[in-house]
């Protein structure tokens, strides 16, 4: 079968990375070079909230089905804040 | 709407562009009609004017580039990223770049050319993303006619806080998009389809789902492209697991999101003379469907495909309590839920009555 199923972790890592590449292209997330763990995943939960606002999502600050299923959708590529 | 921080704009409103390259994927002169009619949908509400040259530096330079090209903004392939563009300034500034590898079109396939291109010369003129879902300038691609396609109010109030008002006469408007807490909301149309309910109104619905109550705006377009905007009744047949929709006299067949061949059709197929116009709503309930125009409520029966004798009957007479023009209806257990102006009524079909009336926006979590 092609389609084969994708374990759970690989899952979350996928949507960690589609997260912080979202975020970093349309929320101006500053890299993670350089940041200790605990400071980017409460950087990132800021950002997911401004983005959930922005799209009138429930600002939940987590990557929830509904958040993901935006940044799935095709756009703009100009950030949707800052300069 | 949004300015872009620092509020940069062109300083004059003669702007002149130029396309620098094309996309095979349509002819020159569709690429060309697709940005001018782009430019257009800007230049009708405000003073500014735009005028193609085909050489030197023009204000707004045009361009399909695939991958990285030059402005540490690379693109992404199909899908993800379409275009993007520049705000206000020389060089750069007011440039508008769309990804070589998407599929451009100029129909509902995607992605439209004329509705992208609108969307960044909108950024090309010193707008930022609106975080209106009917808005122009909302970052997400969003299919709409083009040939019935006008600005938003939203990107008209947005273009001129930057340039002020047209040298019109007649200053023109957009459509606003619905908000659900408007107290003052009607719906265009109501139905069920396989458990979820449907809330149409303008070119949107919303779509509530019925454990988890969550309820999502979306543009009708972007489901079923060929459905006109401004819907005016709808039913779900469950024997035939279909959706009718209706506008005028014309009706459409949906089976789940997928629509039907053949369709449209008329009206006159259940059995509804010339002079009925449109029908204003309709619930389908064992085996008959209840049509209401105006004062008056038709019913037909789907398995024999005519309209039942002694009918149409005044709606109260059919529905007790039902004493007004109906603008939706929809079946939920044993009830019919009756929307008229911002209101529904709960009429209980076990006890023939209505046993509840509240706000309609209620059903949007309002």
């Amino acid at each position: 079968a092609k389609a084969l199923p994708v374990p759970p972790e690989d899952l979350e890592e996928k949507n960690a990375k589609t997260v912080e590449n979202y975020l970093r292209k349309f929320y101006h997330l500053p890299s993670t070079q350089f940041q200790s763990a605990r400071r980017n995943s409460t950087m990132v939960a800021e950002k997911l909230r401004e983005m959930q606002r922005f799209f009138g999502l429930a600002e939940t600050g987590k990557a929830d089905a509904a958040t993901l299923e935006m940044m799935g959708k095709p756009r703009c590529g100009v950030p949707d804040t800052g300069d | 709407f949004r300015l872009t921080p620092g509020s940069p704009k062109w300083t004059h409103t003669n702007l002149t562009y130029r396309i620098i390259n094309y996309t095979p994927q349509l002819s020159k002169t569709t690429v060309e009609t697709a940005i001018e009619k782009a430019f257009r949908v800007w230049s009708v509400p405000s003073p500014l004017t735009f005028t193609e040259i085909s050489q030197g530096e023009a204000d707004i330079n045009i361009a399909f580039v695939p991958r990285e090209h030059g402005d540490n903004s690379p693109f992404d392939g199909p899908n993800g990223i379409l275009a993007h563009a520049f705000q206000p300034g020389q060089g750069i500034g007011g440039d508008a770049h769309f990804d070589s590898e998407e599929t451009w079109t100029q129909d509902s396939r995607n992605y439209n050319l004329f509705l992208v291109a609108a969307h960044e010369f909108g950024h090309s003129l010193g707008l930022s993303h609106s975080s209106d879902p009917g808005a122009l300038m909302y970052p997400n691609y969003a299919y709409s006619d083009p040939s019935t396609y006008s600005l938003p109010q939203d990107d008209i109030n947005g273009i001129q806080t930057l340039y002020g008002p047209s040298n019109s006469p007649i200053q023109p408007t957009g459509p606003s998009t619905p908000t659900a807490c408007d107290p003052h909301l009607r719906f265009d149309a109501v139905t069920t389809l396989r458990g979820e309910i449907y809330f149409f109104k303008d070119k949107y619905f919303w779509r509530r789902h019925p454990q988890l109550r969550e309820v999502d705006l979306n543009f009708i377009s972007l489901f079923w492209p060929f459905l006109p905007n401004g819907l005016q009744a709808a039913y779900e047949d469950f024997d035939k697991d279909l959706v009718f929709l209706f506008k005028g006299r014309q009706y459409w067949a949906l089976s789940g999101y997928d629509i039907q061949q053949g369709y449209p059709r008329d009206i006159a197929n259940y059995g509804f003379p010339s002079s009925v116009r449109a029908i204003d709503a309709a619930v389908s309930y064992r085996g008959k469907t209840y049509f209401f125009v105006n004062n008056q409520c038709w019913r037909y029966d789907n398995s024999r495909g005519t309209m039942d004798p002694g009918y149409p009957r005044s709606i109260s007479r059919a529905f007790p309590g039902i004493n007004c023009r109906v603008d939706a209806v929809f079946l939920q257990n044993s009830f019919l839920l009756f929307f008229s102006g911002p209101q529904y009524f709960a009429f209980n079909l076990v006890t023939h009555s209505v046993t509840r009336a509240a706000r309609s926006n209620l059903w949007l979590n309002c």
